[in-house]
């Protein structure tokens, strides 16, 4: 190769460090001009390259190779040809000095590295802080069945938000227990955003119809259980829950409980144990026909189907609540309501609606304990938290002392949530609760208590008779 | 009630607890299969029952909801996001509020694991009549100790069934009340 044999140490230092590679020079179709360039020829080369096909040249051997250089396709080649014939002695190695060039081209590719790597993690801490979980990491689904556990556990599977799997877990909890819940009840819901530090409490406990009177109630309610029945939230609280929450579709989330009153599933303990205690109590030839077939209890175990339930759930899927609220299923609920004696109406069903709150809440030993508001007696918790966190309880604390003060304390809760009411319709309540919240107020009560003697609630506070063993 | 707590790998808590009121509510069943609570027996009103007092602010009125001891509970840290979360629910009532208290008690100041704190002896001051009642877990040398000072105990089979998550950093476990023959917990 021409360049080579001719080299000083110069031009060997030159080529070696050329940006043009070996392979890109030996493969340039050779040309029988091409021989080592004077440097002022090539110099001149170089500048009709950059005119392309500008002015004619006078000179016949730089012409012919202009005229040439214009066929050669565009490539590196190309660019090995140019630089191969403007190689000249330096005397100094032209890549320890400063290029122009060279530079703004680093720089070009070193701030565009910077920037992208840049975007790349910012948008990698949105995504961590504000996206959804890409990995599918830990979670946990408690409830009182096991076939519900497990179907809470497969919409978080499937990717379904936790209050989806609570949806359709509870909805199960009242396929496989009904004498607990179901979609003739109510209930409450808490949810925590453990991200946003953000909790809501979704109340769908049963309104009283609008046409009960204290009056009725004076009857013989064995004889019209009608007038217990309140306007049922349960379904009501879902969908409102869904709609703040829900990430799979409603559809789904309800489908799936369906498919468990429709495919079956085994007598619970629980559930046998509760036909049991009213095998041979006075009820309903519906309701024997549908839970005490042959009069008999069924066994814990035996496998048990509820197609009815399988039906209304999977209308309710299709077409929504409005099927539940102003269908055919609320005139059905009302005359069977009024059949037994009850006041519900349609107009009840319609006016229902869910509330929507904030939870009850204090500091405890260093942590947020939230709760639900009134009525709800959560606000009890509160206070027996307040009172006992005066005694600094610890596991070095006597058994004797911390049981005492316990049960004092929670005595003292237990009279003053019985004087709790709706605080929508009475707004005394709302002194109630605030008495209740009072870590003052808890001060003050743990003053009374005596830590070696226990006193009956009148000692505390006055009370309000409890109904035992409601919900 | 009918119990529901979950800790979803989309960092919320959910708590729900629902109820007919009593078992099989009303006991009313309508042609289509739904069973028909009876939650207006949770608001008071005069001669409800013997001896009652019924509490005034809890009287029947249109479209009001009665007192209910529905107890869905959820604990944070109260700085920043690293400790304990807790979500816990319990059944039967106003004893899901001595439940619910002890087994609070028991991991946030006694530092109990989970399922200790749900396994071990409960008890329920009833105020009418006063009587502190302890179910068949409680150690009668517990029992001993109350007694001692001046509670009149009375032992029954079970007072409440407590379920709950617990979440520590990031170790997620669901524990379930050993009373209960039915309850289960799954963690991922």
């Amino acid at each position: 190769f021409a360049v080579a044999k001719d080299a000083t140490p110069e031009t060997t230092l030159g080529t070696a460090y050329s940006p043009v590679d070996y392979m890109s020079i030996t493969s340039f179709p050779r040309l029988p001009e091409e021989e080592v360039m004077q440097g002022d020829i090539a110099y001149k080369s170089r500048k009709d390259d950059d005119n392309v096909l500008g002015e004619q040249e006078t000179d016949p051997d730089i012409f012919l190779r202009s005229a040439r250089l214009q066929r050669l396709p565009s490539s590196a080649s190309d660019l090995a040809y140019h630089d191969t014939v403007s190689l000249r002695e330096t005397t100094k190695d032209p890549f320890t000095q400063d290029c122009a060039c060279q530079r703004d081209g680093l720089s070009v590719i070193i701030t565009a590295c910077l920037t992208f790597a840049t975007g790349v993690t910012i948008a990698l801490i949105i995504q961590i802080y504000f996206g959804d979980p890409q990995v599918f990491h830990q979670g946990a689904v408690v409830t009182d069945v096991a076939r519900c556990t497990s179907l809470g556990f497969e919409v978080l599977g499937k990717q379904g938000s936790s209050v989806d799997a609570a949806i359709t877990a509870a909805l199960c909890l009242g396929i496989v227990h009904p004498h607990t819940s179901g979609l003739g009840g109510g209930g409450v819901m808490l949810v925590h955003d453990i991200r946003k530090n953000e909790t809501r409490v979704i109340d769908f406990r049963e309104t009283a119809p609008a046409a009960i009177r204290d009056g009725l109630l004076q009857t013989n309610l064995d004889l019209n259980p009608g007038l217990l029945v309140g306007v049922p939230g349960m379904l009501k609280g879902m969908h409102h829950a869904h709609q703040l929450y829900g990430r799979i579709p409603w559809k789904n989330v309800v489908s799936m409980a369906a498919d468990v009153a429709r495919n079956g599933f085994n007598v619970t303990h629980e559930f046998a144990e509760a036909l049991a205690n009213v095998k041979d109590q006075n009820v309903s030839d519906a309701f024997r026909d549908l839970f005490l077939p042959n009069g008999q209890a069924p066994v814990s175990g035996l496998s048990s189907r509820r197609l009815d339930l399988a039906r209304i759930l999977d209308a309710i899927a299709v077409k929504g609540i409005s099927e539940f609220y102003s269908g055919n299923l609320t005139q059905e609920i009302a005359s069977t309501v009024q059949a037994s004696g009850g006041v519900l109406t349609e107009d009840d069903f319609g006016n229902y609606s869910t509330v929507l709150e904030q939870p009850a809440h204090i500091n405890y030993q260093g942590h947020h304990v939230m709760v639900t508001p009134a009525p709800h007696a959560g606000i009890g918790l509160i206070t027996a938290l307040n009172i006992l966190e005066g005694y600094n309880i610890t596991n070095q604390v006597p058994r004797s002392s911390t049981y005492h003060w316990t049960a004092e304390s929670v005595k003292i809760a237990l009279a003053l949530a019985s004087g709790l009411g709706d605080p929508m319709f009475d707004t005394s309540v709302s002194e109630t609760v605030s008495k209740m919240l009072s870590k003052a107020q808890g001060s003050l009560l743990r003053q009374m208590i005596n830590d070696s003697q226990a006193f009956p609630v009148s000692h505390y506070t006055p009370s309000f008779s409890l109904e035992d063993g409601a919900a | 009630a009918a119990q529901v707590m979950i800790m979803g790998p989309d960092d919320h808590i959910v708590s729900v607890v629902s109820s007919l009121n009593k078992p099989f509510g009303s006991r009313i069943v309508t042609p289509s299969g739904i069973l028909l609570n009876s939650q207006i027996k949770a608001f008071s009103w005069p001669n409800k029952t013997h001896n009652s007092r019924p509490n005034p602010h809890n009287s029947l009125q249109p479209g009001k909801r009665p007192l209910s001891f529905l107890m869905p509970t959820v604990v944070r840290p109260s700085n920043g996001v690293c400790g304990t979360y807790i979500a816990v629910g319990s059944s039967n009532g106003a004893k899901a509020l001595s439940g619910i208290t002890q087994v609070l008690l028991n991991v946030l100041s006694s530092r109990k694991n989970m399922s200790d704190s749900l396994a071990y002896g409960r008890f329920h001051p009833q105020l009418e009549p006063d009587t502190l009642l302890v179910d068949s877990e409680f150690l009668d040398e517990d029992v001993e100790l109350l007694l001692a000072k001046g509670h009149k105990v009375e032992r029954i089979d079970v007072l409440s069934l407590v379920e709950g998550t617990r979440r520590t950093n990031d170790l997620i476990v669901g524990v379930t009340d050993p009373r209960s023959a039915d309850a289960s917990a799954l963690a991922m």
